[in-house]
């Protein structure tokens, strides 16, 4: 609240407008939020999906910014840990279970054939992380044994895993991937030794490692784009420490220059006033934009490119935020969901 | 950013290195 009353004066109100609410009752812990298209009898709409420990729900639009949950898949055997969002992709979801690390990745649909909701499973193992890319693809790195495995594995309608490749792993572990923007072939990613790799998807090739820098630790790659020759990646620290050199970073928007393997900082968005020190951020990247959520149960919104933080949604009535991401557009405007650990999920209007 | 700070930078970059790169 503090940190609200620092920001100018009505920023707060002016830059998040709560569009409508959703509550999912079901009885476990709420663990991810996220939105996908779906198609049925010839209408094809922006749906929310939501994720709890035990199932995951399909939400659609109603008249009047109410939402009504479509299906819900339960899922007993492995706690759901994660979405994984398939960009360009229409009625799949993708989830990732598991306890600390990925166990397996799923895939929930409805089958065309027989108008029925099911699952399949895609992969399973120790798995790093993974990432839905363009083109019903997935990457995801793992560790059956000393060797990394980088895999990415093309998915059908029907939910089965088609062709698979592996990539050429770094020695380092893959802690995070994002798609170049506009380079079709083009996935980097971030290690656990504070790398950042490129790949070329369609032949495996591992074009380039170079060191991001210990002034930007723990980085999580969230958005690449190329753009005059330089490749631009947007991090988050997900563990931000205050630190003499670099303040209490929470993003990095960092410039890279492929053929010298050099790189900077363009600009850095650290945690607000009042609320430095230790945190564990949860955060997600859309455009120019950050979202995360703080130790504090606050949200905190940042502009990647100004890098300063635009808004701050406190903790509401009902408790402390919990998971924080951006929705596929569904028009001009942008919209964040905010979900509380209880199930309650807000759209707000940026 | 600019080359003094980055090297000499390469519209195709992407297209470079994947032909430098082992396959």
């Amino acid at each position: 609240h503090q940190a609200a009353e620092q920001l100018p004066a009505g920023l707060r109100e002016e830059s998040l407008q709560l569009v409508s609410e959703l509550k999912d009752s079901c009885s476990s812990c709420a663990v991810d939020v996220s939105t996908v298209w779906w198609e049925a009898a010839g209408c094809r709409e922006l749906c929310v999906v939501t994720a709890c420990e035990s199932s995951v729900s399909l939400w659609k639009p109603l008249p009047s910014d109410c939402w009504s949950k479509v299906h819900t898949w339960q899922l007993a055997e492995i706690p759901v840990i994660q979405i994984l969002p398939l960009p360009d992709t229409c009625n799949l979801v993708c989830i990732a279970l598991g306890e600390l690390e990925i166990a397996e990745i799923r895939l929930l649909l409805c089958s065309p054939e027989t108008d029925s909701f099911r699952q399949s499973l895609v992969r399973s193992g120790t798995i790093k992380a993974a990432l839905g890319l363009r083109g019903r693809r997935l990457v995801s790195s793992s560790r059956p044994g000393q060797e990394q495995q980088v895999e990415v594995v093309s998915l059908s309608e029907t939910g089965r895993s088609k062709d698979g490749h592996t990539l050429l792993p770094p020695e380092e572990t893959v802690v995070a991937f994002a798609e170049v923007e506009g380079m079709r072939d083009a996935l980097v990613g971030t290690t656990a030794l504070n790398s950042l790799v490129i790949w070329n998807v369609q032949t495996g090739q591992l074009l380039r490692k170079m060191h991001v820098g210990y002034s930007y630790p723990a980085p999580i790659c969230h958005r690449a784009y190329s753009d005059s020759g330089l490749l631009f990646v947007a991090v988050s620290h997900p563990h931000g420490e205050e630190s003499e050199c670099s303040g209490s970073p929470a993003f990095h928007l960092l410039a890279f220059n492929p053929s010298t393997a050099r790189g900077k900082g363009v600009a850095s968005s650290s945690l607000p006033a009042g609320h430095t020190g230790r945190q564990y951020l949860e955060g997600d990247v859309k455009d120019t934009l950050a979202a995360a959520v703080l130790s504090s149960g606050t949200i905190a919104v940042w502009d990647l490119l100004l890098g300063h933080c635009t808004a701050l949604l406190p903790p509401g009535p009902a408790g402390s935020w919990a998971l924080t991401r951006w929705a596929s557009s569904s028009s001009t405007s942008t919209c964040l969901l905010a979900g509380q650990r209880d199930g309650t999920v807000c759209l707000y209007r940026y | 950013c600019s080359e003094s700070d980055l090297g000499p930078i390469s519209l195709n970059w992407f297209e470079e290195l994947s032909a430098e790169a082992p396959p």
